[in-house]
């Protein structure tokens, strides 16, 4: 893609390499890419060209503000949403565990009413973290349990509400109205809730995480992105189009299947590994 | 599109005279970013594009009254054919019962599968399928395919892994004796999903299908797999050993370029693709169909 020849243009087809095989995707990689072509002489070497190119990646993922001591609201509300199988159940027991560790009460919305035992699975994870639990019985209406978790929460006076939903893909009108329909709900409970609403994408997918994030954030306000499975092989390159071009931060990484393998999303760490 | 990528390109070559190897180039760029975009790894995509400038560069291109149809249809050969390659049966015989192991990444769709093959079995091969829940570690995952065991009806029978305590390779050779004596045709184990690099559970895998001789041996990914399906499928390929791959989640948008990466990593038969939730939702895989959406 850069000629033959130059040893500038052999590093250059390494990066885009590093890039790509990152699923940083087509245009991005090319953006960046461009990006250092105006650098003097000096500095279009490998070292040269990997330092620019991390600072000009990093300038593309948002920073992510520290997480406060206090909760800015109570009940603080985070809605979880996602395509199938990327991690939102573990990762809800996660974030349970960590606000248990922060002394706060949580209560998690058992809201997956679909799949085969989703309900069990998010109970085991309520036992792991010591938190209360709110569900009805497997086929009922995801709302109907929403509305039911929401109301407990107010009532109780929990600090963090934790709401499961069931893996959807984005395509599918039907589920993503009924997406949008639980927002609602909750909503209409507490005004201005949900706080967070958490799009959890696997770092194992590809370019179509980009349409899922804009498809899913254009249903239900999306705040931020939980990028899960980074302790496999695979980079999640992705959030970077994602941070860039919808605006929406990476919050967190799941790094295990365990409750503590989730942290506080580390820009620059993330970067220099992706370019490893 | 392609083919609106391709037109463009060739436009503006027809304006400036006749065909030649650097305007073919420009087109052999054009098709390295579709396939690219479509997640196809880009080691792959750099020899299937050697493959296609080689036809492209031969004379039915140079001479062509429509040389972006024309490349467009080497492209889609090419694909199609390296994809043809792919389709394959699930063959089952031998030994009774036959014993398949699906295995793959977290969350790709084994265990839904797992049951989705139990429903294709029964109805369309007059096989009774046993189902056995091996993931001993993912909260519910027992109860999640004994759940499923009981949806696929009539004919299906499922091993009552205890919730606590057993080891897959002990739990999978009591499974398949319990099979046996009561006359199931196959068997099929589900095992936990686990990552490729991780050692210690591919050694686990390894254990199980030394214990139990799985007749097919299938690798479950997600159609949405990125530049990552290269990797995971060189890892199961070399760590347990592949037989066939079903390529799940495939009614969404993804452009499923892994179905490419994984065939060209693997080289065994696409058996089915999973199209939805529901445990009628498996289809046999279509090379074609794949082919064109990969171009978008
Ligand atoms: N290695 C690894 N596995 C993970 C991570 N997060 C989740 N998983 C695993 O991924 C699989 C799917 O996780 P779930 O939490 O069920 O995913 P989900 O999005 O709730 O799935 P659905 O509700 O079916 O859409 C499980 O095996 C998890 O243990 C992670 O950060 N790393
Ligand atoms: N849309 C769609 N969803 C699917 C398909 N196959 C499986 N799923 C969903 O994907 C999610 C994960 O499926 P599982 O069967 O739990 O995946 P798994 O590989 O067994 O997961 P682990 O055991 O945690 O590794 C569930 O929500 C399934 O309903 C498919 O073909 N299409
Ligand atoms: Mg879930
Ligand atoms: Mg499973």
């Amino acid at each position: 893609a850069f000629g033959r020849g130059s040893a500038r243009d052999a590093d250059l087809e390494a990066l885009e390499e590093v890039l790509i095989e990152g699923d940083v995707g087509v245009r991005a990689t090319q953006d960046l890419l461009a990006g250092l072509r105006g650098l003097p002489a000096e500095q279009r070497n490998a070292a040269g060209m990997t330092r620019a190119l991390r600072s000009r990646m990093r300038a593309l993922l948002a920073d992510v503000p520290p997480e406060t001591a206090s909760l800015p609201k109570t009940p603080w509300v985070v809605l979880v949403v996602g395509v199938n199988g990327v991690g939102k159940t573990t990762t809800i027991g996660k974030l349970a565990a960590r606000h248990r560790a922060a002394g706060r009460s949580v209560l998690l919305v058992a809201g997956d009413t679909f799949r085969a035992a989703a309900i069990e699975q998010l109970g085991v994870w309520a036992e792991r973290a010591d938190c209360q639990i709110v569900k009805q019985g497997p086929g009922s209406d995801p709302s109907s349990v929403v509305f039911d978790g929401m109301s407990a929460a107010v009532a109780r006076g929990v600090d963090v509400v934790l709401i499961d939903t069931a893996g959807r893909l984005h395509t599918k009108v039907n589920l993503m109205e009924e997406l949008k329909k639980v927002r609602r709900v909750v909503d209409r409970v507490l005004p201005g809730a949900p706080h967070e609403v958490l799009l959890v994408v696997d770092a194992t997918t590809g370019q179509n995480a980009v349409s899922q994030a804009r498809t899913f954030a254009g249903a239900v306000d999306v705040t931020g992105v939980i990028l899960t499975k980074l302790d496999g092989s695979a980079r999640g390159g992705v959030v970077v189009a994602i941070s860039h071009e919808l605006g929406l931060p990476v919050r967190y990484v799941g790094v295990g299947e365990s409750v503590a393998d989730l942290q506080p999303f580390d820009p620059d760490a993330y970067v220099d590994a992706l370019l490893a | 599109s392609l083919s609106d990528k391709l037109e463009g390109v060739f436009r503006r070559i027809r304006g400036t005279g006749k065909l030649t190897e650097a305007n073919i180039e420009e087109a052999m760029r054009d098709v390295r970013m579709a396939l690219l975009e479509a997640d196809v790894h880009f080691q792959v995509t750099k020899s299937f594009i050697e493959k296609v400038r080689e036809r492209a560069l031969g004379q039915e291109v140079l001479r062509a009254l429509s040389p972006e149809q024309h490349l467009i249809k080497i492209v889609h050969e090419e694909l199609v054919g390296v994809m043809g390659g792919a389709a394959g049966k699930l063959e089952l015989s031998g030994d009774v019962p036959a014993v398949i192991m699906l295995v793959g990444l977290q969350g790709s769709g084994k265990t839904t599968t797992a049951a989705k093959l139990a429903k294709h079995l029964l109805d369309a091969r007059k096989r009774r399928p046993y189902l056995v829940p091996l993931d001993l570690s993912r909260p519910a995952a027992i109860q999640q395919l004994k759940t499923l065991a009981a949806q696929v009806g009539e004919g299906c029978g499922v091993y009552d892994t205890p919730d606590q305590g057993g080891n897959p390779v002990q739990i999978a050779r009591d499974a398949v004796t319990k099979a046996r004596n009561a006359g199931f045709e196959t068997v099929i184990l589900d095992t936990a999903g686990r990552l490729a690099i991780d050692e210690k559970l591919m050694g686990e895998l390894r254990s199980v299908r030394d214990a139990v001789k799985p007749r097919q041996t299938i690798f479950v990914a997600d159609a949405m797999t990125g530049q990552d399906a290269v990797a995971v499928a060189k890892g199961f390929r070399d760590g347990v050993g592949i037989d066939g791959v079903v390529l799940s989640k495939m009614e969404g948008d993804a452009r499923g370029g892994a179905a490419l990466s994984i065939y060209a990593t693997v080289q065994k038969p696409l058996l089915f693709v999973g199209v939805g939730e529901k445990l009628d939702a498996l289809e046999i895989f279509h090379p074609d169909r794949v082919a064109s959406r990969i171009l978008g």
